[in-house]
């Protein structure tokens, strides 16, 4: 494993634990999209299903765990907690699932590395993964007021997309035959996502002011 | 193979 995967693979879970430290400790999820968190959930129970037939490393199921348990509470969280569930911005998360749903399915169902179930599910995480951002980028520009941890948690999980492009960079260089195209075109279609969204993180934190997103 | 080469990323 290579410094890029491993500091993606880091800065993909520090995200997990800042949004989880919202949620637990100020006991709020203004500003996170439920939708996003569950297109997650779903990216993770389809994109795992290898969990218990293939073993490949400690690191790895240790940290497919943790992925699949996060997404999960944090659903858990925002549609069940008692006092967490109050904070959740209902009225502007209106984004529809079965608009990324299915065109994933369907692009799964059509373009692939080999027609298995396994192989579809897993394709369709990856095709979903890159779009499953869309109700939160969508939610942010609507919220005015986005506090700290919303707006470093969606930097982080933009980080990790750009240090897993830097990974696949590095290990087609250093490893043959490692050609992936569909991982990496969905991968960078979810990379180009956050472009608008840290052009406006940066300019916030070198203007020193508040971040918002324009309408 | 290539394909559990690319399913040992998360």
């Amino acid at each position: 494993m290579n410094i890029f995967r491993f500091a993606g693979d880091m800065t993909h879970l520090a995200s997990v634990l800042v949004l989880l430290l919202k949620i637990h400790t100020i006991k709020s999820c203004a500003g996170i999209s439920l939708k996003t968190q569950e297109l997650y959930a779903l990216v993770f129970a389809t994109r795992y299903l290898d969990l218990f037939t293939d073993y490949i490393s400690l690191y790895n199921t240790l940290m497919k765990l943790i992925f699949l348990g996060s997404s999960f509470s944090i659903v858990w969280y925002i549609r069940y907690h008692k006092i967490v569930r109050r904070s959740y911005d209902k009225d502007q998360d209106t984004f529809r699932h079965y608009f990324l749903v299915l065109p994933c399915l369907l692009l799964a169902l059509l373009i692939n590395e080999k027609f298995t179930f396994r192989e579809v599910m897993w394709t369709f995480s990856l095709y979903l993964e890159a779009v499953a951002i869309l109700p939160q980028l969508v939610l942010l520009q609507r919220t005015r007021n986005i506090d700290n941890l919303t707006g470093q948690y969606v930097f982080l999980l933009g980080a990790y997309r750009a240090l897993y492009i830097l990974n696949w960079i590095y290990r087609y260089f250093t490893e043959p035959h490692y050609v992936h195209w569909i991982t990496w075109i969905s991968g960078l279609v979810q990379t180009l996502l956050y472009a608008d969204f840290f052009y406006y993180y940066f300019q916030s934190w070198k203007n020193n002011v508040k971040l918002e997103l324009p309408a | 193979s290539a394909i559990v080469s690319q399913h040992d990323e998360l």
